[in-house]
């Protein structure tokens, strides 16, 4: 699986 | 960081401030839903449990603090503190918020980006935020006259997540940015639930009257 994004939101 | 998300949070901010001011200046939580502070508390803390491990700027490690203090605190004032509690509204906030969070959890296992405890509890507290606001406008909708700072507070509050869906347009078009669709659809599903709320106020708003939600 591709690893998650950064969640650079709040 | 663009102008419309950084303006969604500020709203976000104002938002907070504003039902803080209510409570601390009235010392009264009339018109506003425990459950939905409730709620709010526990998206905040399930969203942010990356708070120590993966730091992204001074600015988002402050405004989670931030968000989960104020929740909290909100949350406990409603509970505890001697004045507030007693002019809360309990028999009008029956909304059964339990379902929500029940039903946000099985979504949240089965719609996830991957299934890890970070992941699942990230797209829980989506979900929950999505329909967070629920038990608060019916509330709202039940005692009919709408006092001003707790209706300015549900402004704001919508405001903040109108101003998130600008912001996604803005970044998918200048950085090819789609990879949160998750949190899209959760978004738009939740600021279309102040469409009501959002009418009525621009109503009062140009007519100069008090807020009224029709029963």
């Amino acid at each position: 699986t591709e690893p998650s994004a950064v969640k650079d939101e709040l | 960081m663009n102008i419309f998300r950084f303006a969604g949070d500020m709203t976000h901010l104002i938002s907070v401030l504003v039902l803080l001011l209510k409570i601390y200046a009235t010392k009264s939580c009339s018109g506003i839903s425990l459950k939905t502070q409730e709620l709010y508390a526990l998206v905040f803390l399930s969203r942010y449990l990356d708070l120590f491990t993966n730091y992204i700027s001074l600015y988002n490690t402050l405004m989670k603090l931030v968000f989960i203090g104020s929740s909290l605190a909100i949350v406990w004032c409603m509970r505890m503190h001697h004045a507030v509690k007693r002019s809360y509204d309990k028999e009008v906030d029956t909304f059964r918020h339990y379902y929500l969070v029940l039903a946000c959890f099985v979504l949240a296992t089965l719609v996830n980006e991957q299934f890890t405890l970070r992941e699942v509890c990230w797209a829980f507290s989506i979900y929950l935020e999505a329909v967070a606001i629920l038990p608060q406008l019916v509330l709202l909708q039940r005692s009919g006259n709408v006092d001003n700072l707790t209706g300015q507070y549900v402004f704001f509050l919508g405001a903040y997540r109108a101003f998130y869906i600008l912001n996604w347009i803005y970044r998918y078009f200048t950085e090819q940015y789609f990879t949160r669709w998750i949190a899209c659809i959760a978004g738009i599903v939740q600021t279309a639930l102040y469409a009501d709320f959002f009418y009525y106020y621009f109503i009062s708003w140009k007519n100069n009257a008090k807020l009224q939600l029709p029963a």
